[in-house]
Parts: C-alpha cells; sequence; structure tokens
C-alpha cells in the first residue's frame, strides 16, 4: 500500500500482552500443523509490528525464537507440560515468522514460517564432553537401532503388529558404544503375534501413533537393545492442504506457509506448506 | 508514524521494547 495512503504500523514492547498473546497462537498453531519431529515451546519474541488491516482489523507481524521440547509433535501431552529439550540432550531452536490476523476479538495464523537448528556441536561440548551428540536420521547405526527395537518391541507386545512411521532423533554415546533413538510407530491391522508378511499390514484408518526410545549398545560378541514404547489414543487427522513443496527426510521439523492474499473481510483458512530443514 | 511505546518519555525509564525476555535459554 503506497505510504501516501497513511497506513503506518505501529510497534508495541515485545512483551506487550498483547504480543504475548499473538505469539502464544503463533505457537499453538505451529504445533497443530507438525507431522514430523517435537513441539516447540515460544523462547523469545524477537520483533513485533503491528499493521492496520481493511476493512477490519490488525496484523500482527511477528518474530519469534523457539525451543524444541521432548513430546513429539503426535503426544497429545498439552504444549504447558512438555519440558523443553536442554543444552546437554542436543537442543534445538527454532525461528519464526507470522503474521496473525486480529479480528473481532479472534486472533487467526494467517502465515507461519520457520526454520529449525540444532545447536552446534561446540556449545553442547562447553555443557559436557561426553554428551550424546545428534547424528542423521539416515546413518545406518539409526535405522539398524530402530528396526532392531520395533522388532523387540513387537516380540513381546500383544496387540497390534507396529510398523515404523519415523526416525525423529538420533545421538551417538562414546561410552559405552551405544546409539540412542526416538521413533514413531504405528498400529496397523495385524495381529503381532501372528505376522508372517509385514508388507501386507496396513496401518488402521484411525491411526494409532505409539512413541518409542531405544538405546542399543554394541557388546562383546553381539548387541544389546533396550525399548520403551508410550502408544497414544487413536487420533483423528489434521486436515492438512496440500504442500507446495517437495518433503524430504531431514530431521528437524519446520512448518512453512505461503501468505494468502488478503481477503477484504473475514478471516482466510491458511494453506500449510510443511518442509524440513535441517 | 511510527511508534516506540517502549522509548523513554521526558523523565521516564529507558524500556527496550524488543527483543522480549527469554523465557529458557538462548542457544
Amino acid at each position: 500500500v503506497p505510504h501516501s495512503l497513511g497506513l503506518v504500523y505501529r510497534q508495541p514492547a515485545c512483551d506487550d500482552p498483547e504480543i504475548e498473546k499473538a505469539a502464544q497462537v503463533a505457537v499453538d498453531y505451529l504445533n497443530q500443523h507438525l507431522l514430523h519431529g517435537y513441539k516447540h515451546t515460544l523462547n523469545q519474541i524477537d520483533k513485533a509490528k503491528v499493521w492496520p488491516r481493511r476493512p477490519f482489523g490488525e496484523v500482527y507481524e511477528l518474530e519469534i525464537d523457539t525451543l524444541e521440547t521432548t513430546c513429539h509433535a503426535r503426544d497429545p501431552t498439552p504444549l504447558a507440560n512438555c519440558p523443553v529439550r536442554q543444552v546437554s540432550q542436543h537442543a534445538v531452536e527454532g525461528d519464526c515468522d507470522f503474521h496473525v490476523l486480529k479480528q473481532d476479538n479472534q486472533l487467526t495464523v494467517l502465515h507461519a514460517k520457520c526454520h529449525s537448528t540444532p545447536d552446534s556441536a561446540e556449545d553442547v561440548r562447553k555443557v559436557c564432553s561426553d554428551c550424546p551428540l545428534l547424528i542423521p536420521l539416515n546413518d545406518t547405526r539409526v535405522v539398524h537401532a530402530a528396526q532392531a527395537a520395533l522388532a523387540a518391541f513387537n516380540a513381546r507386545h500383544n496387540g497390534s503388529y507396529f510398523k515404523l512411521v519415523e526416525i525423529s532423533r538420533a545421538q551417538l554415546v562414546p561410552l559405552p558404544e551405544s546409539t540412542l533413538v526416538e521413533f514413531v510407530v504405528a498400529a496397523t491391522d495385524c495381529v503381532a503375534k501372528e505376522v508372517i508378511e509385514p508388507t501386507n499390514c496396513n496401518l488402521l484408518a484411525e491411526k494409532q501413533y505409539g512413541f518409542c526410545k531405544t538405546t542399543l549398545t554394541e557388546k562383546l560378541g553381539g548387541e544389546e537393545v533396550a525399548v520403551t514404547c508410550t502408544v497414544f489414543h487413536t487420533q483423528p487427522e489434521v486436515p492438512q492442504p496440500q504442500p507446495d513443496v517437495a518433503k524430504t527426510a531431514d530431521p528437524i521439523p519446520a512448518v512453512e506457509q505461503p501468505a494468502p492474499a488478503l481477503p477484504s473481510a473475514g478471516p482466510p483458512a491458511p494453506s500449510v506448506t510443511l518442509g524440513h530443514v535441517m | 508514524k511510527v511508534t516506540h511505546p517502549g522509548a523513554a518519555g521526558p523523565g521516564g525509564p529507558l524500556v527496550r521494547p524488543c527483543p522480549g525476555k527469554v523465557r529458557h535459554f538462548k542457544l
């Protein structure tokens, strides 16, 4: 809009209650639309501008820093109860840009774009020299650990056969040499004890996800696998508009949305593009 | 036309409007 029309923004303080409220709505939106990785929590509001919006309302333009929590995106635990991933666990931060519309006292996210980045190995080493560091999710040791853990889980589990859905996080422990892997599984229409051909097992229409943590330790003459899984209640799928950007299999999730053109009235229905960055 | 409500008024305390407080820790 030409400046001659007098459209100007205001800049409340970043900790102003109205800005904090809009930021929380933005972070909730981010978490509701994540399909991979972990929920993020608000850490700091970097910048805030408030633009008038015609014919009604205001648009909050926010720059926000987030931190990864230990709750997976599919974990129903409320964000307030999700612990922040500590530096010693190799923390991950997110940098987000949001546009939030305030109209009729309702806050609606118009645009969301986030990039997440793991802390540097050097910073983790400053905290402790033997902290396990993140390693790529496609590392053969990681994939092997997840598959071995899932096989062990299915062998000891009464009920549905579970399939691997996502490897979410992986770290290497130097001594004793072990691989820590967190992964997501989902129930199929097969019974675990009766499965002969896993490729014939299909995920249930009403998805039932589980979140597993495993430690695979190298031993003399073999390996030892410890695995614990939490199976969540069945969840309805969050409708996801078709993405414009090709999905990749990188480990850290991000939400990115193109800004839709502002309609003349009424809250817009934002489209979501899910991408992944490291 | 841009306002800076966090800036100090005459005799008032200087408040830095942005960035806001760090809730956990900075990387």
